[in-house]
């Protein structure tokens, strides 16, 4: 473990947090994408099989079970508690067009022919582009809460550190992984254009289109 | 190129 890996999951938990608990507090998920958390779900579900076959560390295990927990709370409160206020209309980009592509990918391009192996690579890709519907969705509102844009700027920036973390482990553990690092790059590129547009406003809401 | 057989990142 190193600071840059620690922050970035502390900054990937603060930013589930502050969306299940934006969603809570509001009753509401207006502006939110349910696809994109849909997507999370499904990537948290296909990476963290390996709760059931090895135990890593007590960090491990129960940033899984929290991740696994709260993405489907998510989820749940979007589709069916407060389902009147899910914004369907804006959410409409074509998922398909991403999860076929990236289980193609999976199959092959992967380290190892395994069931789950290959399921660890599908995540790994998914989560790389699982923020689309969301970034879509804004550029189609034209818009986006404060507190949305604080989530994404914290969802970003998890995958960012762990670029950094993956180079501090190259230098002092002498091991990387290319297809954790090409997907954390693919992954951090697509917020480049938010973050611009994060750092630049002052905060006082977003008119912006990605 | 050390392929990691044990996952350890979340």
């Amino acid at each position: 473990m190193n600071i840059f890996r620690l922050i970035g999951d502390l900054s990937h938990l603060a930013a589930i947090i502050i969306l299940l608990l934006k969603i809570w507090k509001s009753r509401s998920c207006a502006g939110i994408s349910g696809k994109s958390q849909i997507l999370f779900a499904i990537v948290f579900t296909t990476r963290y099989l390996d709760l059931l076959t090895s135990f890593i560390s007590l960090y491990n295990t129960c940033m899984k079970v929290i991740y696994i927990g709260c993405a489907y709370a998510t989820v749940y409160l979007i589709y069916m508690k407060f389902r009147a206020t899910y914004d369907g209309n804006h959410d409409s980009f074509r998922v398909e067009f991403l999860v076929v592509p990236v289980g193609g990918l999976a199959v092959l391009i992967n380290h190892d022919f395994s069931f789950l192996e290959i399921l660890w690579t599908f995540s790994i890709y998914l989560e790389s582009v699982a923020i689309l519907p969301q970034l879509f969705m804004i550029s189609k509102t034209g818009e986006a809460e404060t507190i949305t844009t604080h989530y994404l700027f914290c969802l970003g920036l998890y995958r960012a550190l762990y670029l950094f973390n993956w180079i501090w482990r190259f230098y002092f553990e002498g091991f990387f992984d290319m297809i954790a690092i090409v997907a954390g790059v693919v992954q951090t590129v697509l917020y480049c254009d938010f973050f611009y547009l994060y750092v630049t406003k002052d905060g006082k809401g977003y008119r912006f289109s990605i | 190129w050390q392929r990691r057989a044990l996952h350890d990142e979340l």
